[in-house]
């Protein structure tokens, strides 16, 4: 989760810093987690020596503080504009005082690090916050805690309190370092509106053998829980502003037209298509036989395994899996014939009314690569994607390893009611996709609206979905404006598989705080700070899909609330000051990105080596 | 540190670089049929200035190893320590010195780079990379270059070793990459298939301070599918 750490894990307190302590606390309500990560160490040693804090916290989480401690003396970062931040580090840079403090680490994590140098016999306290919206697959919430303190620790606890409103159904946690002699340390209960996950292993217990110096804590920590759902959703209002979960159970599943649009170029070739294809192959055996499917496949060309989405009947998805075997490597990447191919066919379809009325139409399409024939302008693309789809169907777009344009990607999908997702080339990429196709695999409902009481909110999030499926959670968030409000009514209307469906749900504010009454888990305003990192998070989205004016109207608006609710996130930077050698030291903490935005494309060249001599070497700037 | 694998074959050259933490020792040459090992240990920037991007790191520490003539030199920015059985002798960077010894040659070109002969094994010659004092970032650190490498064994292996075998590549689908100077291509190179960007690294031989452009594909990932197995499988315990 987080940890002080020695320069060598292996020879654990030999340079003299000793954490004695060491906390997670998690606090989670209505499925937004505020965690405390705190550790506490002292210098053994008689020389002054430097104390590490490396955490490791989730992409999707937002940082809002950290403070370190020596001594009694408190230093606090502080959430500037990156702008501004930058011309504060600048300057420190210049003095050669600063340090970067967060950088992607993993495929879910990011990594908080900073160190300080602290005199013979004195303490330091590291204190992180950051605050994150649990999101809803496969039926559950997951909170995410990575665990590595790299040394045996005194007192090491984490602690989590969950509240929930609607009642917790199940509570589950499992760590990928738990052994069969730590199991049984790990507490947790549920009762309900509450739950409550412990860790807290002693010192021998987290040793890797009996008496070895090292420890066995490291790794995943994962707590996993769901809510009741007696009604479709749940409506909460605090201090002015309301939230609203919406993940309604027992619903039929609507029949899904889906298009797999698959990049065979010959970077694809080897391992990377073979894993594509047996994800296929694994997927083609959970296809419902109400469902219609094509594949496209583009290389160098642009080949359809059948001119018009077919049932899938037993017989079509034998020839279907036949066809997958033998899918070949094809040359160059034409990403914008291929997209255009599968679009073109859906639009086809939908014209000569050959699929389902009420069915759900989907794009998925993988690309490891760049486009390299055809259309390689990306904008040209991603606008007649756009154009071709007409906000029709989403389109997920998966990215498989590095080397691609993601931000692209992204773009496209985010145009397109869809999302974009990396799959990390490794040995589980086949799972990877499996599990994205599990999560779409089941529509339950297309063309969700939720609609409140226009006169009485204002600053709602995002409240048309294109599609709701069986295991996630659709939520919405907004600010109340009536001041004499006492109650708000949320109407969600969507198409279901046999007819058109109406929910409706009701709030009022004296029954949210009667359902909170006594709760010490509820951090103060968390409403507002859900919502608050909702919106930021949708702005920050379509300010990638965004151009000019309304991309800088999109960046102040996610800035000022970024700075209002002190969150770092792509637009802000976090200063954190701290003392070395009696002069104060500056160092940053920026949110990583997942992808930069992409330069516009050249024609590919590149000039032949000075041969003149060279020798194998290795060096640096 | 970024690594150039010279390729005469193609008349061009490949590169990568290898992101790992300060305090790390990877093995660079290791030939069990002369007894040379080379190890490099990493340094970082005197502060992590950047940590939204990997972390710079240098060699900082050069160890070569020959157990036929039982001898080990250190290589550091500061000195340069020759152990020859139970002898040790100390240079540092402000030293000229030409040493022969039987089986070693040992040239240090003042506060430049040295060169070092073993036997009739291939010559390395090691740059000293000078900052200024003062600098806020950045600290000393070396440069390792491999003159007659063919000398070596054929069972050479380590992160350097392993190209003084001839190594063939393929490049195809040459495509715009992000940064419009640096194309994409696609790579195939010991049967793997790899997105590789044109670029460019330096070579510090000639001229030690603004060192000379030298063209080459460069590998993503720490040279992943480039080199034998992982770049982990090259850290090693200590120097020597």
């Amino acid at each position: 989760i987080r940890n002080i750490k020695k320069r060598n894990a292996a020879d654990a307190n030999s340079d003299g810093i000793d954490i004695y302590s060491m906390k997670v606390d998690c606090k989670v309500t209505s499925r937004f987690s505020h965690n405390v990560i705190m550790s506490r160490a002292v210098n053994r040693a008689n020389v002054s020596k430097e104390a590490f804090f490396d955490v490791e916290l989730p992409k999707t989480a937002f940082i809002t503080n950290f403070t370190m401690t020596i001594d009694g003396v408190t230093y606090s970062g502080t959430i500037k504009e990156k702008e501004a931040a930058q011309q504060q580090y600048q300057q420190a840079v210049a003095k050669g005082q600063t340090a970067g403090l967060v950088k992607a680490s993993g495929r879910k994590t990011e990594k908080f690090s900073v160190s300080v140098n602290i005199a013979a016999a004195s303490k330091v306290t590291f204190e992180l916050t950051y605050e994150e919206l649990l999101k809803r697959r496969f039926g559950k919430y997951e909170l995410f805690l990575k665990v590595n303190p790299k040394q045996l620790v005194n007192h090491f606890e984490i602690d989590a309190n969950i509240f929930e409103p609607q009642g917790i159904s199940y509570l589950e946690a499992e760590g990928s370092f738990i052994t069969n002699d730590l199991l049984p340390l790990i507490h947790k209960s549920f009762s309900g509106k509450k739950g409550h996950v412990s860790f807290k292993p002693t010192i021998d217990q987290q040793r890797s053998c009996q008496n070895c110096p090292t420890t066995q804590l490291n790794g995943d920590f994962l707590i996993t829980y769901d809510v009741n759902r007696e009604s479709p959703g749940d409506l909460q209002i605090v201090n002015g502003y309301f939230v609203h979960f919406f993940a309604p159970k027992n619903i039929s599943r609507l029949s899904k037209n889906i298009i797999f649009i698959i990049d065979v170029s010959i970077s694809m070739s080897g391992r990377k298509l073979q894993q594509t294809k047996d994800a296929l192959l694994k997927i083609l055996e959970d296809i419902k036989e109400d469902d219609y499917l094509n594949f496209v496949l583009f290389g160098d060309e642009v080949h359809k395994w059948k001119d018009t989405l077919i049932k899938a009947t037993p017989e079509n998805l034998d020839e279907a899996r036949r066809y997958v075997q033998n899918i070949g490597i094809a040359g160059w990447t034409n990403l914008h014939g291929g997209l255009l191919t599968g679009i073109e066919m859906l639009n086809e379809a939908h014209k000569n009314g050959s699929l389902p009325e009420r069915s759900a139409s989907l794009i998925i399409m993988l690309t490891d690569g760049r486009p390299t024939k055809g259309e390689r302008n990306t904008q040209i693309i991603i606008s007649d994607v756009k154009n071709a789809i007409q906000g029709k169907y989403p389109l997920y777009n998966l990215g498989f390893g590095y080397d691609l344009d993601y931000a692209s990607l992204e773009r496209m999908a985010a145009d397109n009611n869809g999302l974009a997702r990396r799959i990390y080339e490794d040995s589980d990429s086949a799972l990877q996709l499996q599990g994205f196709y599990d999560e779409v695999a089941n529509p339950l409902l297309t063309e969700v609206e939720l609609k409140y009481p226009e006169n009485a909110i204002s600053d709602l999030t995002q409240n048309h979905f294109k599609h709701y499926y069986d295991g996630s959670e659709l939520v919405v968030a907004g600010r109340i404006t009536d001041n004499d409000l006492n109650s708000i009514i949320a109407e969600v209307k969507a198409h279901g598989a046999e007819d058109n469906m109406t929910f409706t749900e009701q709030a009022d504010v004296e029954g949210t705080a009667k359902g909170f009454e006594d709760q010490q888990y509820i951090f103060g305003d968390y409403i507002e700070r859900l919502w608050a990192y909702l919106t930021i998070q949708q702005l920050l989205e379509k300010r990638n899909a965004a151009k000019g004016d309304e991309k800088a109207n999109l960046t102040a608006q996610a800035l000022e609330l970024s700075l209002k609710y002190k969150f770092v996130t792509p637009l802000t930077s976090m200063i954190v000051t701290k003392p070395e050698d009696n002069e104060d030291k500056a160092a940053l903490a920026d949110k990583p990105l997942e992808a930069e935005a992409s330069a516009s494309p050249v024609v590919p060249s590149y000039s032949s080596p000075a041969t003149s001599h060279m020798y194998t070497s290795v060096d640096g700037d | 540190p970024h690594f150039i694998i010279d390729v005469p074959l193609k008349e061009d050259a490949l590169c990568f670089n290898i992101n790992e933490d300060p305090g790390v020792v990877l093995n660079l040459i290791r030939d069990p049929s002369t007894g040379i090992t080379v190890n490099g240990q990493l340094v970082g920037d005197k502060q992590s200035s950047n940590d939204a991007g990997p972390h710079n790191t240098y060699i900082g520490r050069l160890g070569i190893l020959n157990t036929q003539l039982n001898m080990k030199l250190e290589i550091t920015p500061e000195k340069i320590t020759l152990q020859n059985g139970t002898k040790q002798m100390s240079f540092t960077w402000l030293d000229e010195v030409t040493l022969r010894h039987p089986g070693l040659t040992l040239k240090i070109i003042r506060k430049k780079s040295l060169e070092v002969s073993m036997g009739d094994g291939a010559t390395f010659v090691v740059v000293l990379h000078q900052v200024w004092r003062k600098h806020a970032t950045h600290g000393d650190f070396l440069g390792f270059y491999t003159i007659d490498s063919h000398k070596l064994s054929e069972y050479t292996h380590g992160l350097l070793g392993q190209f003084f075998h001839p190594i063939d590549f393929s490049i195809l689908e040459v495509h715009p990459g992000s940064d419009p100077k640096k194309p994409d291509a696609t790579m195939i190179v010991k049967n793997n298939q790899l997105t590789v960007t044109r670029g460019w690294q330096k070579d510090y031989t000639e001229d030690s301070k603004h060192g000379t452009n030298v063209p080459c594909w460069f590998i993503h990932n720490n040279g992943e599918g480039l080199i034998d197995g992982a770049y982990t499988d090259y850290v090693v315990s200590s120097l020597f």
